[in-house]
């Protein structure tokens, strides 16, 4: 369809700017509400880096507000009907953000495991986080979206036993699913795991 | 879009088929692993009514094996790239039921708080299940299907204190976007609360 290669064409653009003011850039995906912004609120707070955001979501600006309180360099994109974020509305966003300013761009997509897969924004990693707390099974229910991503973190596994969740049926569908993605094991509220998957995002 | 005007043609011949055998409809909207198809077990568990289902996923037929250990009348539908549900897919599904058989029909929706809103299907009533591990906000964040829906779910109210969510918060935002909707607090593990969502479906 035209729509991907549109969206492909102006990720490739997004990716030339990004690289130009040398700043690293990350596609946060994942369900909702499985700790997207969390893990990037403790980056922001325990990294020395100068980061930047652009928080993705349907409607109304909660996320917005919560990075606004660690950086100023934060933007707004709510999709109205789209559920997920694309290249073109990136495109804009970059044009609010001071990119001299900050090392680390970090992107928020639209909680969803299904639509973002199939629209790269232009960054140089694509990551995608789920919760224990949705299942086991979700990894095996949406293959594409792990096969895109090149890390997959998987938080609240402080609450795997209350949701009766095994967490080594999810790393055997890890391993079967996207062999070659990098894993992390976190519980976002005490910081456990989180410092392998920053030094990965930092690697 | 036309898209949306066929939808609801094709949505009503749905309600019409369904009505003429007199089965209860009901379609299960809601956040990726927020309860859904545990809360059809449940219902299928406890009530004396003969239950179909259609359960609806990206890939795969994880839902349908757990309820086809309960009921005979259960058919899958993969939607593939699509995030939601449409009143096409589920008349074709509908051909596969034996409508005779069954009182009620569960349709469980992608998981996805986004483009199901504009999508009925042709059920008496629509639900949307979310769960408190999602955190206080996705109601706020997502109002266009919360005002869709005839009844909304918060779930995993177990879980509320070790993810620091307010379930006040969620309440005051359910009577704010969406005032004339039923609201139930639940814990589908435990059962608390299921009665009272039990009643109202068979109201
Ligand atoms: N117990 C526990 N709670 C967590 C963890 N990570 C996040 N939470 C809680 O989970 C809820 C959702 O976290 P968010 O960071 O808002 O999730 P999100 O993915 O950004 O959500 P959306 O942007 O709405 O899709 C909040 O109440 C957090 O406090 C964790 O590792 N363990
Ligand atoms: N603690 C707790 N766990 C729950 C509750 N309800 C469901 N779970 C668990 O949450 C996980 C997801 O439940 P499912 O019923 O598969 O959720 P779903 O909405 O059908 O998921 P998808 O179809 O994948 O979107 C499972 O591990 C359940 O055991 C609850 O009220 N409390
Ligand atoms: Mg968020
Ligand atoms: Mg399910
Ligand atoms: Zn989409
Ligand atoms: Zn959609």
């Amino acid at each position: 369809r035209d729509l991907i290669k549109e969206n492909i064409k102006l990720a490739r653009e997004n990716s030339r700017i990004l690289k130009e003011f040398g700043v690293k850039s990350f596609d946060f995906m994942g369900a909702i509400g499985s700790g997207k912004t969390t893990i990037i609120e403790r980056f922001i707070e325990s990294s020395n880096k100068r980061v930047g955001v652009i928080t993705g979501d349907v409607a109304g600006n909660e996320d917005f507000k919560r990075i606004r309180r660690l950086t100023p360099h934060v933007v707004n994109i709510n999709t109205g009907k789209e559920c997920h974020l694309d290249a073109h509305m990136v495109m804009h966003a970059l044009e609010k953000i001071d990119l001299e300013k900050i090392d680390y761009l970090f992107i928020e997509n639209v909680g969803n495991l299904v639509c973002p897969a199939d629209f790269p924004l232009g960054t140089d990693k694509r990551v995608c986080i789920v919760s224990v707390t949705e299942g086991d099974d979700m990894v095996r229910k949406h293959p594409l979206i792990f096969q895109q991503a090149d890390a997959v973190v998987v938080n609240k596994i402080d609450l795997s036993k209350l949701v009766g969740v095994d967490i080594e049926k999810i790393k055997e569908d890890v391993h079967r699913i996207c062999p070659n993605t990098a894993l992390f094991l976190t519980d976002a509220r005490s910081g456990k795991g989180l410092d392998d998957f920053f030094k990965w995002l930092e690697g």
